[in-house]
């Protein structure tokens, strides 16, 4: 465990429990896409199927049940609880273009061709395109509240620092999962123009809106 | 082919 590694997992966990928080205080998920979020939780279900087999460390274990936790949490507060709030009509991205894509790659590129091996990678690949409803999204109606471009910030971070984190391992571990390090480039590159606006803009005390 | 990856990472 690297500096980069642990300061990537907690700028994850500090996403996740932001967004469900602005939730909770709010009483309403306006501006949030439900399908980036039913993705993360797909993906987190495929990804941690292992927690059952496969024992790393209580850090592993805990982190992995708090991102589960939260992020079935977070879908039902959009799907259920603050379901009147949920702006269904600006969350039009087509969802199946990115799964079913995604899952046929997972069966043809993958390291090993068994069950748990192919949700692993599913999950490496669902992940590094899940935003793409919400970015969508934001960019169909204009602009986001800066609380949710926080939110976006920190679960941008997280797989940069991610990036650095595998840049480590190589050099010091000879450690390297091509897989993993393709699909976290593709999801970093996604989130470039948000940082641009995020800095320019939100940092700046201002509020993130696209022009018209 | 990649390293094996040991899934120690979240």
């Amino acid at each position: 465990m690297n500096v980069f590694r642990l300061t990537g997992d907690l700028s994850h966990l500090v996403a996740i429990i932001l967004l469900l928080l602005k939730i909770w205080k709010t009483r309403s998920c306006a501006g949030i896409s439900g399908k980036s979020q039913v993705m993360f939780a797909l993906v987190f279900t495929t990804r941690y199927l292992d927690l059952f087999t496969n024992f790393i460390s209580p850090y592993n274990s805990v982190m992995k049940v708090i991102y589960l936790g939260c992020s079935y949490a977070t879908v039902y507060m959009i799907y259920m609880k603050f379901k009147a709030s949920y702006d269904g009509n600006h969350d039009t991205f087509r969802a199946e273009f990115l799964i079913i894509p995604v899952g046929g790659l997972a069966f043809l590129v993958n390291h090993e061709f068994t069950p748990l091996e192919i949700l692993w990678t599913f999950s490496i690949y669902l992940e590094s395109v899940a935003i793409l409803p919400q970015l969508f999204m934001i960019t169909k109606t204009g602009e986001a509240e800066t609380i949710t471009t926080h939110y976006l910030f920190a679960l941008g971070l997280y797989r940069a620092l991610y990036l650095i984190n595998w840049i480590w391992r190589y050099y010091f571990e000879g450690f390297f999962d091509l897989i993993a390090i393709v699909a976290g480039c593709v999801q970093t590159i996604l989130y470039c123009d948000f940082f641009y606006l995020y800095i320019t803009k939100v940092l700046h005390g201002k509020k993130l809106s696209l022009p018209a | 082919c990649a390293t094996k990856q040991k899934k120690d990472e979240l």
